[in-house]
């Protein structure tokens, strides 16, 4: 009687067989009911792209074009159809945001070209698709990476836009800088206030929980830095179009609880490493605009410093910032009419679109960077929990 | 290991759009 031995790890090719007629049953169970928070949770990070394409390996070993190819087409179809049912939840979008880009990166990193090779190890050169080039396939996946991208981004800003006027312009953490409202005033105010509105801690707290679910789906880190950009942008976009269209908000004292704001999400970019990523410098515009508030604006010295400082402002926004400002108390005085021409001449010359409100729709073109990885197929096991037992580990 | 010498055969891909239309839920949309 034969006697049913484990077969070691290494005996393993790491391929996954299946039936052409459980293709159903596996999209279905990996990709339309797996809940990331639920199940997909105590997974790998990228879990189900290892599984899929370690299904792909065998349909590709036992050389039957169709049967990568409906696996290809039903997978894509799958990951389009739970987005369009769960489209407005984070979680999931992010979810298969990293495992379609795990996905592609499977199908370059094994794909026999030798420049997505480099860093293989010799057993990962052995798993290489054997009989088909799937360079087609992969443009259509990363044309599905592009699409999740946006709605991942149309998602966040859906959570983030209502947080914004609130937590960095009308929430005032520097106590007893405004000059208008004596300290009592507004503390009793703001508590009854704060029960409905955002603060910039609220936008923290925020950020944080988008940048955590990420690093928990295996997000890469290249495209987390591109998410956290445009974050920033639209955050210092919305911010500012606020402040051009708000006379309450054009103080010395709103300029520098901006500024400190400003601070605050550096700071939080330094704890999570992302400095470099080009988020701080989406918020320049919002930066200049805050010191304009600041600085003195009266003397033609004063012109001159003004228009060098505000290189990323139109012309439009700093005229407008100048006209709205407002004073709050006695050291302070309106800016004057002659004081506005002086600038208005001396920004004649500038090549600009006279554009007063920032877009807060645009969104920077995305790339998603070849990330391959050393996890070995030929160790990755199944748990029992995505009920695929009707594969079988080749 | 593959023989470096065998090419792989270029799959042709349908774009995302095309694949919508082999829907391969129809029955299960379907009221």
């Amino acid at each position: 009687r034969p006697v049913n031995i484990p077969r070691r790890e290494k005996d393993f090719q790491g391929m996954l067989e299946y039936k052409q007629e459980d293709e159903l049953k596996l999209v279905k169970n990996l990709i339309l009911e797996l809940k990331p928070r639920g199940v997909a949770v105590n997974l790998i990070p990228g879990l189900p792209a290892y599984i899929l394409f370690m299904c792909l390996r065998h349909a590709d070993y036992v050389n039957d074009d169709q049967k990568v190819r409906t696996l290809l087409t039903s997978t894509i179809n799958s990951i389009k159809k739970i987005l369009k049912k769960r489209g407005d939840d984070f979680e999931t979008v992010s979810f298969w945001l990293s495992n379609t880009c795990r996905f592609l990166h499977c199908l370059k990193q094994y794909s026999g070209d030798e420049s997505f090779m480099k860093h293989n190890t010799p057993k990962q050169n052995e798993h290489c698709l054997s009989n088909f080039d799937l360079a087609e396939y992969r443009q259509v996946l990363s044309d599905l990476a592009i699409q999740i991208y946006q709605q991942l981004i149309k998602c966040m800003e859906n959570i983030l836009q209502p947080m914004i006027v609130s937590g960095m312009l009308e929430h005032e953490t520097i106590q007893g800088v405004s000059g208008v409202k004596p300290t009592g005033l507004r503390k009793r105010t703001s508590s009854i206030a704060d029960e409905g509105t955002y603060t910039l801690e609220s936008i923290l707290r925020q950020l944080s929980a988008f940048h955590s679910t990420m690093c928990q789906h295996g997000t890469d880190p290249e495209l987390i830095k591109q998410v956290v950009k445009q974050q920033f942008y639209i955050i210092g976009a919305v911010t500012l179009n606020n402040l051009l269209l708000r006379k309450d908000m054009c103080s010395w004292s709103k300029g520098m609880q901006i500024r400190y704001n400003v601070s605050q999400l550096e700071e939080w970019l330094r704890d999570k490493s992302l400095m470099m990523c080009g988020a701080k410098e989406t918020l320049e515009p919002l930066i200049q605009a805050a010191q304009l508030l600041q600085v003195k604006k009266k003397t033609d010295e004063d012109a001159e410093a003004i228009c060098s400082l505000c290189n990323c402002l139109s012309t439009a926004q700093i005229v407008k910032v100048l006209n709205l400002y407002t004073p709050v108390n006695e050291f302070e005085e309106r800016v004057s009419v002659a004081f506005i021409r002086t600038i208005q001449t001396r920004l004649r010359d500038r090549c600009e679109t006279p554009q007063l409100l920032m877009d807060t729709k645009v969104i920077y073109p995305v790339t998603f960077p070849f990330n391959p990885s050393s996890l070995a197929l030929e160790s990755i096991q199944i748990p029992g929990s995505l009920n695929l037992g009707f594969l079988t580990r080749v | 290991t593959r023989p470096a010498s065998r090419p792989r055969i270029l799959l042709k891909a349908p774009t995302l759009q095309e694949m919508e239309e082999m829907n391969i839920f129809e029955d299960e949309d379907s009221p």
